[in-house]
């Protein structure tokens, strides 16, 4: 199970903190301001009052531990910039750090940040599309039971076309797309005689669970 | 061509306002700072200097006739409200608003908000999400050419199986799923023999010209 740390506990690391820990995730929420952590402790799996930009609170906390960290911090740059430091420095290997400005977002990747997260930019760009394309999804309705995903094409699909495969019956899983490695082209609705080629990317429609049966299947 | 207002041209409603900008929409940015209105001039169609909580200032700079404003105002939470209540007072159909908090989105519904924006929120669940299921895609890579639409079943569908509509020949659309709106259920992957009845919306990945040709052939 992945252990996260989340590096302030505002809005976006509260909610963050919250999903995850609802999810299953072991969580590790920290903030500086005591209050903050208070409110926090009924939802996030552990919830602690430290400054995150005090090498040796991350050390004592475990943090190097996590799989993930994401700092959230927003207004204090300066901490924000530290905070995404340090955590690189005590090998955490993945930092996704949130940005308040392009400016901001060039400092935390120079500093390491591995992803940038900037909830305004995101959400201003969705929106204009949801304006433009009022019936076009953004999001997909298919959230809890089905997914939309992507996975690179198993050894033992490789070389047998979409009928032989029969991924609708044997998985209710319908291939939406196949990108292809080698033209780096994207097919949408393949037809049945598609043969799959080494690298090629599966775009799919399927059940949650399919894809644990489907890695199973490919071994 | 839809005539949008911009109130506040802070990182939300900048990256927004360019946003849309670009997709070619009428577009008027307001914001009380001059200099943020001057860094918004190049990528802005119309951006001008004014206070967005008085009803004169709105009503001079044509607000009542926008189609769709969208109040970007952020620390300021007295200054969003007002915005708010003032731009559904004047008349302007569709307000959408930032919320900095529940307490804060609560109060922005109640003076008439229509929908609610919450770029924290938003980004702190897709991201959950995205940890929670590596390779599910949250966002559709149909960008540009394909997309997801959902769309109310046209009459001239009603009573007919998909096999004999043959969306895929005719319009390259495929139906991932449909919503039977009589007993509320979401069919994924329907069969060839599905029948579509009244008030059924489909959900269909479709190239985006399929849309206007799917209404034209509906009618
Ligand atoms: N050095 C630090 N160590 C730990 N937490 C910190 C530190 N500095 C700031 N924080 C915390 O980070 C949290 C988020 O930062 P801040 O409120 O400045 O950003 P924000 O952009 O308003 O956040 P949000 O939009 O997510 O509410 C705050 O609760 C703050 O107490
Ligand atoms: N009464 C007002 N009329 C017009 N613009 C306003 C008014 N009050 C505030 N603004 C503008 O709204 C913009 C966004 O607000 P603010 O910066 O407080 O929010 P923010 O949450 O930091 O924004 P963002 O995250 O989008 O950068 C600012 O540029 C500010 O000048």
């Amino acid at each position: 199970m992945k252990r996260i740390a989340v590096i302030g506990l505002g809005n976006f690391g509260f909610y963050l903190g919250r999903e995850l820990t609802r999810q299953g995730f072991d969580v590790l929420g920290l903030d500086v301001r005591k209050e903050v952590v208070q409110h926090a402790k009924n939802d996030i799996a552990v919830a602690v009052t430290a400054d995150a930009t005090q090498k040796e609170n991350l050390l004592d906390l475990g943090v190097a531990e996590a799989d993930v960290a994401v700092v959230t911090i927003g207004t204090n740059m300066l901490a924000s910039i530290l905070s995404t430091f340090l955590l690189k420095e005590i090998g955490v290997r993945n930092v996704y750090a949130k940005a308040l400005s392009e400016e901001h977002e060039r400092i935390l990747r120079r500093v390491g940040a591995d992803q940038i997260l900037f909830p305004e930019k995101d959400l201003a760009l969705s929106l204009a599309r949801r304006l433009a394309n009022p019936n076009m999804l953004e999001y997909l309705p298919f959230i809890g039971d089905h997914g939309i995903f992507e996975v690179e094409a198993p050894p033992a699909f490789v070389g047998k076309t979409l009928r032989e495969l029969d991924l609708i019956n044997r998985f209710g899983t319908q291939v939406l797309a196949v990108r292809q490695a080698r033209s780096d082209t994207l097919t949408f609705i393949p037809k049945a005689d598609f043969v799959i080629r080494p690298a090629d990317v599966l775009i799919l429609l399927a059940p949650n669970q399919a894809m644990a049966q489907l890695n199973k299947a490919a071994q």
